[in-house]
């Protein structure tokens, strides 16, 4: 598959670009968390595009910001699932 | 008023379009 460029995502209308990206940020997610990759990507479509791209092209941010989304993710559903027991 | 962060973060699945986040501005 072919590195993503700026130029490339560009040419998209804006709503595809996020689509774009997502196509290529959850197999990368899924290789490292597979039963929560539809939710940490949909976390994670939620940067800016410009900054996405950079995090496609450096797989230390990416995996980073991954570890980051978890936390936070894991963070809500605990929250969430208290505000259901009490 | 009940509180609608049950759902989030929305789920991106391949090969379905994403509209997580309709109210992006381009």
């Amino acid at each position: 598959q072919e590195p993503l460029t700026a130029s490339m995502l560009a040419a998209a209308p804006p709503q595809e670009q996020k689509q774009i990206l997502g196509e290529r940020l959850y197999p990368l997610i899924h290789a490292m968390h597979p039963f929560l990759a539809g939710k940490i990507t949909g976390m994670l479509l939620e940067i800016d595009n410009s900054e996405l791209l950079l995090m496609l092209e450096s797989p230390e941010s990416l995996h980073s910001k991954i570890e980051e989304a978890v936390a936070v993710l894991q963070v809500h559903q605990m929250s969430e699932s208290s505000h259901k027991s009490a | 008023s009940g509180s609608s962060s049950v759902n989030w973060p929305p789920e991106f699945r391949p090969g379905e379009p994403w509209k997580g986040y309709p109210n992006i501005d381009p």
